[in-house]
């Protein structure tokens, strides 16, 4: 699944 | 967060701080590529752009500046301040081309068609392909100086780890972004090489120097 919006790496 | 993410960050973080260690301990920025620099930069600021709309945690936040203004001062040393010690007639490589494939191919496979998705996204591709420059500057000179590939160590394993955070992430947490992933994949593997000669050299204490 897409993650948008949640790209909570570096 | 797991400990393969947590020793990446630190890995990456370990590199840029050697990087700016050489720099300003030997006055020198003698063997980096400016443009591979240049190229980070840019990574940095497009990627991070969402830490005026997205909080994540404190440490999330942290290294967000860390690694912007690090990138930024890595620039300001590079280009203005030891700028007579940039071997600029060894940094040849057309960087411009990597830019624009990785803008295209952000328009083109991204999650989301929107402004800060395709920032991300181009961030993301620019990132695999931005270690390029340094070395192709490596394989021109024929050489590094140990810190150098040190520095190159550092940043090569970082996304290396990130991989492992992956799987673990896609087994313990069901998250998969195929874009990070397959991209990191790419990312990693321009480093093979330069693994090979930094376990088969440096690490016995030899120099980085290239088989003829």
């Amino acid at each position: 699944r897409g993650n948008k919006n949640s790209h909570d790496e570096l | 967060m797991n400990v393969f993410r947590l020793i990446g960050d630190m890995s990456h973080l370990a590199a840029i701080i050697i990087l700016l260690i050489k720099i300003w301990r030997s006055r020198s920025c003698s063997g980096i590529s400016g443009k591979s620099q240049l190229l980070f930069t840019a990574v940095f600021t497009c990627r991070y752009l969402d830490l005026f709309t997205n909080f994540v945690s404190i440490y999330n936040t942290t290294m967000k500046i860390f690694f912007l203004a690090s990138s930024y001062a890595t620039i300001y040393l590079i280009f203005m301040k030891f700028k007579a010690t940039y071997n600029r007639n060894h940094d040849t490589f057309r960087f411009e081309l990597l830019i624009v494939v990785s803008v295209i191919l952000a328009l083109l496979i991204n999650h989301e068609f929107s402004a800060t998705e395709i920032l991300w996204t181009f961030s993301i591709y620019l990132e695999a392909v931005a270690i390029l420059p340094q070395l192709f500057m490596i394989t021109k000179t024929g050489e590094a100086e140990s810190i150098t590939s040190h520095y190159l160590f550092a940043l090569g394993s970082y996304r290396g780890l990130y991989i492992l955070n992956w799987i673990y992430r896609y087994y313990v947490e069901g998250h998969l972004d195929w874009i990070a992933v397959l991209s990191g994949i790419v990312q990693t593997g321009l480093y093979c090489d330069f693994f090979y000669l930094y376990i088969t050299r440096v690490m016995k204490g030899k120099n980085l120097t290239l088989p003829a």
